[in-house]
């Protein structure tokens, strides 16, 4: 799955998602990805986050929304994703998942919860930093 | 320090950001970014988890998921169990902008995209048959069914609901090579 979040130098943000969802599922099953505020979420006056992960646990929680909705109560995005899996983690501690966030300034973070075979998560920052995308990661 | 404008995405899928950053980079707009970016995804199959020829459902299909959300308007296109539509994302896109819908799902949303000009074709590639057919040489394991019989840890379907429902500790099957 891939989830992305962009904002440009006037403050637009848009956020999108795509995924073929997990292998073996029943047929008809959809994940967290396309569910507004799971998957991804935008408003370009708060911020913007999308997950990845276990979507069947993780679309319940809407983690993407909360974790927008605390950016804009002033979290930074890096304490507004621990906030979002940490919510998920309550119920779920052996959960799969992960989640980007930024906000209206442009500040980043991300969030992964520790299970064995997942202690670190990857993501892609593109900024006027450095043109070329750069890999960065969080332990989890 | 942060710094406009900023692409950011999950995994380490470094092809996507270029793609969205190079958008962004030539004045297009932060849904163009997206879309172009979560599109080179589905068009590379990024590690198996986007686009077509992965995943196979419980009959060997590939179906496909997608959102994009405009955070001026709070406007969104999405799709969900989208079959034999390579670009979701790009359907998502014309749910968005062709409906007044939000979401629209399965064999109709299919139809909904061929009718808007996408291209129908079969998602399945050897890759995903492969997955599929070792899957059922295994005892089709594993799947995500409980409470049925045969039991669904041991066998195949197809299942039947059993009498006694036990609560049972979900099962986590969700790893880095399969999760949404």
């Amino acid at each position: 799955t891939i989830g992305m979040i962009a904002l440009d130098q006037h403050g637009h943000m848009a956020a999108g998602t795509s995924t073929n969802g997990l292998t073996h599922k029943v047929p008809g099953r959809v994940g967290d990805s396309p569910i507004v505020g799971a998957g991804a979420y935008a408003d370009s006056s708060a911020g913007g986050a999308a997950a990845t992960g276990d979507g069947d646990v993780m679309m319940r929680f809407l983690p993407s929304y909360l974790a927008v909705e605390l950016m804009r109560a002033g979290a930074d995005p890096m304490a507004a994703c621990k906030s979002a899996i940490s919510r998920i983690k309550r119920h779920y501690s052996e959960f799969f998942g992960a989640i980007i966030c930024a906000n209206t300034t442009g500040h980043y973070g991300a969030a992964c919860n520790k299970v064995s075979g997942f202690t670190q998560f990857q993501f892609m920052v593109s900024n006027a930093d450095s043109d070329a995308p750069v890999l960065k990661s969080v332990d989890c | 320090r942060s710094s406009l404008p900023l692409v950011i995405n999950t995994w380490p899928f470094k092809n996507a950001a270029s793609s969205a950053w190079s958008v962004l980079q030539s004045s297009g707009s932060v849904l163009d970014a997206v879309e172009k970016g979560c599109a080179r995804c589905e068009t590379e199959q990024c590690d198996g988890s986007v686009g077509y020829g992965g995943s196979p459902d419980e009959s060997g299909e590939t179906t496909l998921d997608a959102m994009i959300m405009n955070g001026d308007t709070m406007e969104v296109g999405a799709v969900a169990d989208l079959r034999r539509i390579k670009n979701a994302i790009g359907v998502a896109r014309a749910v968005m902008e062709y409906t007044d819908h939000t979401l629209l799902v399965g064999e109709s949303a299919s139809l909904f995209a061929e009718n808007m000009g996408f291209i129908a074709e079969d998602l399945t590639t050897n890759k995903s048959l492969n997955i599929f057919s070792q899957w059922l040489k295994g005892n089709c394991q594993p799947n995500y069914r409980k409470n049925v019989s045969p039991d669904s840890s041991q066998s195949c379907g197809p299942y039947r609901p059993k009498g006694t429902l036990r609560r049972s500790r979900r099962a986590q099957h969700a790893n880095l090579h399969s999760h949404d």
